[in-house]
């Protein structure tokens, strides 16, 4: 696609809530919140400024509204078409954003059918900035919802959306193309609401485990995002490495067809081949079609020329494709082409130099590396290395699943925020920004 | 892969033509569209979309097609009259 020719002339953009959803469990303050959070995405790395105005003049009318509403752009019930902006401009309507009040918008909520009113305002204040679509997967301007996208607060815009943004209004001065944004601490934000699990009328299940202090059963990269299982239940990490919800989903209310009295798995990994998803539990497993139960399941591991008595973990490793079992200190390798265990196996030593004796699980990532997970403690080993990568073990909790000061479970299991990390690369994904403020 | 029904095909064409990738139907001749017009806006679609760029309306393609998205063209006029000149 390319590049609207529009854009607002002038760098201080007034906007307000025109109309909020008529029946939403969203309240006022939460959407306003929302709004200021998804604008903030763009003024922290542009010398745009957005504020908060009363009046009927704002830049930016921000509506909730349903099915035909007079701009064209008719809604058409839950699902379909759930948002859209106006280019900036002269016209009236310019940079105005409509949400459809026909769906679920939710906020920090794992319910997988609602829509994340954050992730699809950042979307839709992109196009009131002047910004189109693009192809590209990363990018929050691709067309379609893709889930939510991690704490407002903390969001992040992919680096083809900086770049094109940068086009149209430069770099904020005091921005570094390369470092995320900063907010100075003395800045006055609007609050959003406590964590779910933080609510006082919302307790926690009493067998929900806490993601920043529990040992994980299983952890697996499918269809591009992480997954990490314990018990009953599993977090959800976008291909960005957000976590969709700090409260944990249910296991059989999204994986269709385990036992409802399994109360926990093995190991689980997605098959390279064809793209299944396969969950180990003692003796036996379960092949899964996207998140549906195949037929003739469960079947007993010995299938895959495994003994009795379970597996600890299972990943497919990204540099030959094959899969490799781990048990205790044995580990085989298995060729899903063939169906067969290769020959030599099972060992009693892993391919991979520094990565500890008996795994919890491992999993490959969308960097290429492999990923090996035990207790507390993850290692990382590269692409084409087989040999632990230097800085390893890292915590789970801290790099994974959001357990920074603010966001953890309890007071007791907060992890110290990251020390002297910054990225310093010059250029991403091909592009070399130069910064011109002046 | 079976192929599309006519009521997915209609489907597809008005979706299509709502994103941007057909040009909106002539008023002359209603909302006759030629195969290779169709096939190429499929192709578009799909390589937009990040799928293999068939020109085929297949699965995957009604499944993209049903994605909740927001309500803006991904090819603007500007871009479906330079693909024409």
């Amino acid at each position: 696609s390319i590049q609207a020719l529009t854009k607002w002339n002038k760098r201080n953009l007034s906007w307000r809530v025109r109309a909020f959803p008529k029946d939403s469990h969203l309240g006022h303050d939460t959407i306003r919140a929302l709004m200021y959070y998804a604008l903030k995405v763009w003024s922290d790395i542009t010398p745009l400024n957005f504020h908060e105005v009363a009046g009927n003049n704002a830049d930016i009318q921000i509506d909730f509204s349903k099915a035909d509403h007079n701009d064209g752009y008719p809604f058409d019930g839950p699902g379909g078409t759930v948002a859209h902006a106006f280019f900036p401009g002269e016209h009236h309507t310019a940079g105005d954003t409509h949400f459809d009040d026909d769906e679920s918008w939710t906020f920090r909520s794992s319910d997988a059918h609602g829509m994340d009113l954050f992730a699809v305002a950042v979307h839709e204040f992109g196009h009131s900035i002047g910004l189109t679509h693009i192809s590209a997967l990363e990018s929050i301007m691709r067309p379609y919802y893709q889930g939510p996208v991690g704490d407002p607060l903390k969001y992040d815009l992919p680096y083809e959306d900086k770049v094109r943004i940068w086009q149209l209004y430069g770099v904020r001065e005091s921005v570094s193309p390369t470092a995320r944004p900063e907010v100075p601490k003395n800045e006055e934000h609007p609050l959003l609401p406590d964590l779910p699990e933080n609510r006082s009328t919302i307790q926690p299940r009493k067998d929900e485990p806490d993601r920043c202090t529990t040992h994980f059963d299983a952890v697996a990269q499918i269809r591009g995002e992480a997954f990490f299982f314990k018990g009953k239940y599993f977090w959800r990490l976008t291909r960005n490495k957000h976590l969709v919800s700090l409260q944990p989903a249910q296991i059989h209310r999204f994986w269709r067809g385990l036992p409802l009295n399994m109360d926990s798995l093995d190991a689980v990994y997605e098959r390279t081949t064809d793209h299944r998803i396969v969950f180990f539990k003692g003796d036996r497993y379960w092949v899964f079609k996207d998140n549906n139960v195949e037929e003739g399941y469960p079947r007993p591991i010995t299938d895959f020329g495994l003994p009795l008595g379970g597996i600890d973990a299972a990943f497919s490793w990204a540099h030959n494709d094959k899969t490799y079992f781990f048990k205790d200190n044995l580990c085989w390798q298995y060729d899903d082409q063939e169906r067969r265990m290769d020959a030599g196996y099972p060992s009693e030593t892993t391919p991979w130099k520094g990565v500890p004796e008996t795994l919890d699980d491992a999993m490959r990532w969308s960097d290429g590396a492999a990923y090996f997970f035990r207790g507390k403690e993850y290692w990382r080993v590269l692409d084409n290395y087989m040999e632990v990568d230097a800085g390893y073990p890292r915590s789970i909790a801290q790099d994974w699943l959001v357990c920074t000061g603010m966001q953890s479970d309890s007071p007791n299991s907060r992890a110290k925020p990251r020390q002297g990390h910054h990225d310093e690369s010059r250029s991403e994904n091909g592009y070399e920004v130069c910064s011109c403020t002046s | 892969s079976a192929a599309p029904k006519a009521e997915e095909i209609n489907q597809g064409v008005d979706w299509l033509i709502k994103f941007g990738y057909l040009p909106p139907p002539d008023p002359v001749t209603g909302q006759l569209q030629t195969q290779e017009k169709l096939t190429r806006a499929i192709k578009a679609m799909q390589r937009f979309g990040g799928l293999e760029a068939t020109g085929v309306l297949d699965k995957a393609t009604l499944e993209l097609m049903k994605t909740p998205r927001c309500s803006l063209p991904d090819l603007s006029e500007l871009d479906t009259a330079r693909r024409r000149r």
